[in-house]
C-alpha cells in the first residue's frame, strides 16, 4: 500500500533533523541518544509495518540524493552524504535504542536489512540497466565497518551481526540481482566481513560463506562452461580468483572442508580455479616434495587420516533415491542385481535438463556417487585392516566398490567417463585417506583397462590438470609421477603418448616439470 | 591454460594474512592504511 | 538451507527470480560501468586533535612528510624509548596512516592488540595453554596509571597480568 504523503513528509523532516545532529561537533552523544529515544517513543522502531516504511523511505531519500548529486556534479563524497547520514542513523539506532526485557539488542537489524534487500531488488527490477549499485554498496560498507564492530564484548552479538549480513547477501546473490554482482562480490570478500565470518565463533560462520561462494559459482557456471571468456566474464572470473587466493592463503582449511560442493558448481572447464581449491591443505601440514626419489607415500602418516568434509557428500544420491540401492549393493554385492546395469541410465539428466545444463549427465550426482562409494570402501578397508593387519594386496580393495567403478568406466560414453574420472581426480589433494584411495583407484583402472581409449582418457584427465598454470594439488602430482615412473603401467609404450610430435613434447615437458 | 596467478597483485608468499590488505577483487594493489582500529572514546 | 546444494544445479529451472543467461549478461555489462570505486569504501582518514595546541605561525602548520614514511617508524621502533612514541601515535592519531605504521612496528616487537580491552599485550613468557581459539599465560600490557596522590604521577605504564586468557577472537 502506498505511503501516506504526510508520513513521507514526516520522515523527510526527521532525516533533516538527524542531519543537523550529525553536523554538531563530535564528543557529545546526548543529541543522538535523545533523537533515537524520540523515534522510539514515536513508535517508529517497533519492527512493524510502520518501521519498515520508515526505513524504506529513508533509504529511498538517500539513494535519490546520490543520483541527483552524481548527475549534477560527479562529486563522489558529497553524493554519498545522505547515504552516510542514513547508515549512521541505523548504527545509532542499533546502539542506543532501548529494548524490551528479554529482546535482543539487535532485533531490528534483520528487519532493516530485509527492507534494504527488498528496496534493492525493486530498484533493480524497475531500472534494469540504469540500476546503480554504488549507493547501496556504500551503505553496506559503512554498516559492515560500524555495526560489524558494535559491542565486540559479546561474541554472540558479533555472530548475530555477521549472519544477518550473510543472509542479506544471499538474498542479493548475482542470480537474483545480476546488476549488483560486482558490488556484491566486493562486499562478500571485504576485509570487514569475510575474514570475520571465518574467524572464531567456533566456525559457525563457515556455512554462510560456503553458501555465498556457491551462489557466485552458480551464477558464473553457464558463462564458464566453454572456457572462452568474454571480457566481462573474464573480469568477474579474475576477481573471483583473487578472492579464492586470499582464502587459499589465509583460510585454506575452509577450502579443504568444502571442496566437494565447490567442485559440484565449478564447471569442468575451469581447471585452474578448481586446482586452487584442490591445492588447499591444512596450515599445520608439511607436504613432502612429490619428486623426492623413492618417496614412499603409503608410509606417510597423514595418508591414514581422513580429511574433514563439511559438504553433504550423499545429498545428491539421497535426492535421487539412489543411496539405499548403493548401500544395498555395497553390502551384498549381489550377483545379477539390476543395480549395476541401471547405473548409467540413472546418472543421465532429462533432455530438458540436459539442454539447460550443457551436459547429458548429472554431474553432482556422479560426484556424490563416486565419493560416497569411495568413503564406504575406505571405512571397510580400515575396519578390515584393524582386524586383519596382514591382508593381501588384492583384498585391499573393496570389491563391491570396484565393481561400481569398473562398470562406470566401461559403460559410460566419452562424456560420462570424463565426468566420472573428474569425480575421482577431484579427490587427489593433500595427503589423506581419500587421496590415497582414489590415487590407487585411478591407477588400478588404468592398468586394468582393456581398451586404450580408457587409458588415454585417464591420462588426459590428469594431464589437463597439470598443464595449466600453478597451483597443482599434491595428490595429482604423485599420481601422475607414479603413472609415468612405475614400469608396471607401461605408460611410455602406449600409442597415445606418441600420437603426434606435439603430444610427445607435452608429455616430456610435464614429466620434467614433475621432477 | 589458466593464468599466472602471481600477476594478480597479491603477495602469495607473504607471511602476513592477505585479507588485511585486500583492497577489492577488481584491484591489482593492496589496500593502503591497514585495519580500522577501535580505540577508547577518550582518545577521539 | 546451508547444507547441500541440491541434486542438480544444472537442472535449476528459470523461476522464482532466476533470470536467463542473456539477461544476466546484459545486467552485468551495465554494472561494469558502475563498478564500486576505491573511494566508495574509504572512510575519512583525517585526524582532528581534541585540544589543538596554539602555535606561532613560524611553526610548521602541517605534519612533516617523513611521518608517512615507514622507515621513520622503523627507526622509532628500534629506539629504546620508542615504544612510548609508538603508543602515542597509535592512540592519539586515530584514523591516520601513522597509526597504522605505529601498529606495524608494535607488532614487530610482538605486541598484539586486544579489541575488547583496546590495549596492547605482549607475551611475558610462552603461553601455558594454546588452542585454536585462545592462549593463556602471563602477559605484559600497556596501561594508563591514574595516580592517586601527588607522589604517584599519572602516566603510561606497563603492567603484568598472570593467568590471562587471550582469545583470538579479540585479536586485531
Amino acid at each position: 500500500e502506498p505511503d501516506a504523503s504526510t508520513f513521507q513528509k514526516q520522515v523527510s523532516l526527521l532525516f533533516a533533523d538527524w542531519y543537523r545532529i550529525c553536523e554538531l561537533p563530535a564528543g557529545n552523544d546526548t543529541p543522538s541518544t535523545k533523537f533515537i529515544l524520540q523515534l522510539h517513543q514515536n513508535g517508529l522502531l517497533r519492527g512493524d509495518d510502520m518501521s519498515d516504511r520508515f526505513f524504506r523511505i529513508l533509504l529511498e531519500i538517500s539513494v535519490s540524493h546520490f543520483g541527483e548529486v552524481m548527475q549534477s556534479s560527479q562529486q563522489v563524497q558529497s553524493s554519498f552524504l545522505a547515504i552516510d547520514i542514513y547508515s549512521k542513523l541505523v548504527y545509532s539506532i542499533l546502539k542506543y535504542c532501548p529494548v524490551d526485557q528479554g529482546s535482543s539488542k539487535l532485533f531490528l537489524l534483520p528487519k532493516i536489512l530485509a527492507v534494504t534487500v527488498r528496496s534493492i531488488q525493486k530498484d533493480h527490477d524497475e531500472k534494469k540497466e540504469d540500476f546503480n549499485p554504488r549507493p547501496y554498496f556504500r551503505l553496506f560498507i559503512n554498516w559492515l565497518s560500524d555495526i560489524g564492530s558494535l559491542d565486540p564484548l559479546h561474541d554472540g552479538v558479533n555472530f548475530q551481526v555477521l549472519s544477518a549480513f550473510a543472509n542479506a547477501f544471499h538474498a542479493l546473490q548475482p542470480l537474483k540481482v545480476p546488476a549488483f554482482s560486482f558490488a556484491w562480490l566486493e562486499l562478500v570478500s571485504h576485509r570487514t566481513f569475510m575474514p570475520k565470518l571465518l574467524t572464531g565463533n567456533s566456525q559457525k560462520g563457515w556455512p554462510f560463506l560456503h553458501r555465498l561462494l556457491v551462489d557466485l559459482f552458480q551464477f558464473m557456471e553457464p558463462f564458464l562452461r566453454n572456457a572462452e571468456l568474454g571480457e566481462l566474464i573474464r573480469f568477474l572470473y579474475k576477481g573471483t580468483l583473487r578472492v579464492l587466493l586470499v582464502l587459499l592463503h589465509d583460510f585454506p582449511e575452509f577450502l579443504c572442508d568444502y571442496h566437494f560442493s565447490f567442485c559440484d558448481v565449478i564447471p569442468p572447464s575451469c581447471i585452474q580455479m578448481r586446482n586452487i581449491i584442490l591445492s588447499a591443505f591444512p596450515r599445520n601440514m608439511r607436504l613432502p616434495d612429490p619428486s623426492t626419489p623413492n618417496l614412499k607415500i603409503d608410509l606417510l602418516e597423514e595418508m591414514s587420516q581422513a580429511p574433514r568434509i563439511l559438504s553433504e557428500v550423499d545429498a545428491a544420491i539421497k535426492a535421487k533415491q539412489m543411496k539405499a540401492d548403493v548401500d544395498e549393493y555395497l553390502r551384498t554385492r549381489q550377483q545379477g542385481s539390476p543395480f549395476l546395469g541401471e547405473l548409467k541410465q540413472r546418472l543421465l539428466l532429462s533432455p530438458k535438463e540436459a539442454a539447460h545444463a550443457g551436459t547429458r549427465y548429472n554431474v553432482p550426482l556422479i560426484n556424490s556417487l563416486v565419493l560416497y562409494v569411495g568413503m564406504q570402501a575406505i571405512q571397510l578397508l580400515q575396519a578390515r585392516n584393524r582386524s586383519q593387519p596382514q591382508s593381501l594386496s588384492s583384498d585391499l580393495v573393496d570389491k563391491a566398490a570396484l565393481d561400481i567403478f569398473q562398470t562406470l568406466i566401461i559403460e559410460l560414453d566419452t562424456e560420462g567417463r570424463y565426468l566420472f574420472l573428474n569425480a575421482i581426480a577431484n579427490q587427489l589433494r593433500y595427503p589423506n585417506t581419500h587421496t590415497h584411495y582414489f590415487s590407487f583407484i585411478l591407477l588400478y583402472l588404468f592398468s586394468d583397462a582393456h581398451q586404450e581409449i580408457i587409458q588415454e582418457q585417464i591420462t588426459r584427465v590428469l594431464l589437463e590438470r597439470l598443464i595449466v598454470n600453478r597451483p597443482h594439488p599434491w595428490g595429482l602430482l604423485i599420481t601422475f609421477i607414479e603413472l609415468i615412473k612405475n614400469p608396471g603401467y607401461n605408460f611410455w609404450n602406449r600409442s597415445f603418448t606418441r600420437c603426434a610430435p606435439e603430444i610427445e613434447k607435452l608429455f616430456e615437458s610435464v614429466s620434467r616439470s614433475c621432477g | 591454460l589458466g593464468i599466472d596467478l602471481t600477476t594478480l597483485g597479491l603477495n602469495l608468499n607473504s607471511s602476513e594474512n592477505l585479507h588485511k590488505t585486500f583492497a577489492s577483487p577488481w584491484s591489482d594493489e593492496p589496500a593502503k592504511g591497514g585495519p580500522d582500529f577501535s580505540i577508547p572514546e577518550c582518545y577521539y | 538451507d546451508l547444507g547441500a546444494i541440491g541434486d542438480s544445479i544444472s537442472g535449476t529451472p528459470n523461476s522464482g527470480g532466476m533470470h536467463d543467461r542473456l539477461y544476466n549478461l546484459q545486467m552485468l555489462e551495465a554494472a561494469y560501468y558502475k563498478l564500486p570505486q576505491p573511494k566508495d569504501s574509504e572512510r575519512a582518514r583525517s585526524y582532528t586533535p581534541r585540544h589543538p595546541a596554539a602555535t606561532p605561525p613560524s611553526y610548521p602548520q602541517v605534519q612533516a612528510p617523513i611521518v608517512n614514511n615507514p622507515a621513520f617508524w622503523e627507526r622509532i621502533g628500534l629506539d629504546t624509548m620508542g615504544t612510548d612514541t609508538l603508543f602515542f601515535a597509535f592512540y592519539y592519531q586515530p584514523n591516520t596512516y601513522q597509526q597504522y605504521l605505529a601498529a606495524k612496528e608494535l607488532k614487530k616487537q610482538s605486541w598484539r592488540y586486544h579489541r575488547k580491552f583496546n590495549t596492547w599485550f605482549q607475551r611475558h613468557e610462552e603461553p601455558k595453554v594454546a588452542t585454536d581459539e585462545y592462549e593463556k599465560g602471563t602477559y605484559v600490557y600497556f596501561d594508563f596509571h591514574v595516580g592517586s596522590d601527588e607522589l604517584q604521577q599519572q602516566g603510561w605504564c606497563q603492567r603484568i597480568k598472570t593467568d590471562f586468557t587471550f582469545e583470538y577472537n579479540y585479536l586485531e
